[in-house]
């Protein structure tokens, strides 16, 4: 799986996933990459991409969790928001990468390690696995 | 506040022993990804085409499991999808069962922005893409030979794997139960 999230100079967010999904997978089986609100989602607080098992990130509405938690939970940052959603997943079935609109970066996951990259006009710049 | 951005290409059970010839690949198309989107950004790109463009360089990647390079279905075959929300409005497109879509992503945002609709799957979202006129390829494209190998190795185990899982050794079922 793949994917991106961003927020330009003007505030906008966005995000986008793509994928083919399992090895092995059943022919017509669906994943959680176009459910909106599983694998990709975006409102005016953050936009999130999720990886890994997607009938786990299916259960658990791992994108929307982190925006909704970030909508009702007061001062919570992103990565916290992030970190709680991922810990709420089995271990090894999910990363995810996301941004809020006030410029927060976090790239969190319970797997082994996961492919990444983030920079911000603020000078952040990291690419790395594990 | 200012723009921002991050990108992943999959998570798993990657080795810390994953050979140069397999990471560095990859870590070179996070960093190419990473300078085209903060160049975007600079120019004024907006969040939308942004996301766009960078996921479609993973798709076009043939080392990450998206487009060219999609891991295969126990027949063999590839079925993509994507999707794509830009957050200020809640507006979405999402796409499924794509065997010929070049960049998937990108007809996940014709869905959103030239459809009422949300999510268009299988033979509905491949005729969708014709009318369209996005770029299609046959769909032995996308296939791989590592991936012909991983799939050999998934129904040999009996199992789905998610995108890094490594090769089980022959003489070791200790991570099959």
């Amino acid at each position: 799986t793949v994917g991106c999230v961003a927020i330009d100079s003007a505030g906008n967010l966005a995000t986008a996933t793509s994928t083919g999904g399992l090895v092995n997978k059943m022919v017509g089986r669906i994943g959680d990459t176009p459910v909106i609100g599983a694998g990709t989602y975006a409102n005016r607080l953050c936009a999130v991409s999720a990886t890994g098992v997607g009938e786990a990130i299916i259960r658990h509405t791992v994108a929307r969790d982190v925006a909704a938690l970030m909508e009702y939970v007061p001062d919570l940052s992103l990565e916290d928001a992030a970190a709680r959603v991922v810990a709420g997943v089995p271990p090894g079935k999910v990363g995810l990468v996301a941004v809020s609109a006030a410029g927060e970066v976090t790239m969190a996951y319970n797997t082994t390690g996961m492919f990444r990259a983030c920079a911000t006009e603020g000078g952040r710049h990291e690419v790395g696995i594990w | 506040m200012g723009w921002a951005i991050a990108l992943h290409g999959g998570a798993g059970d990657i080795p810390r022993s994953l050979p140069p010839d397999r990471r560095e690949p990859r870590l070179a198309t996070l960093r190419r990804c990473l300078d085209l989107a903060t160049a975007a950004l600079r120019s004024g790109s907006t969040a939308l085409d942004v996301v766009e463009l960078v996921v479609r360089e993973l798709e076009n990647c043939p080392h990450y499991n998206a487009g060219v390079g999609s891991v295969l279905t126990a027949d063999g075959t590839v079925e993509m999808e994507a999707a794509v929300m830009d957050g200020n409005t809640m507006r979405c497109g999402a796409v499924s069962g794509l065997s010929t879509v070049v960049n998937a992503v990108s007809l996940a945002r014709l869905v959103m922005e030239k459809t009422p609709h949300i999510y268009l799957a299988f033979h509905g979202a491949e005729a969708f893409a014709r009318e369209q006129g996005v770029e299609t390829k046959d769909p032995s494209h996308f296939i791989t030979e590592a991936n012909k190998e991983r799939l050999r190795q998934a129904k040999e185990a009996n199992r789905v794997q998610v995108d890094y899982t490594q090769p089980i050794p022959k003489d070791d079922n200790s991570r099959i139960g």
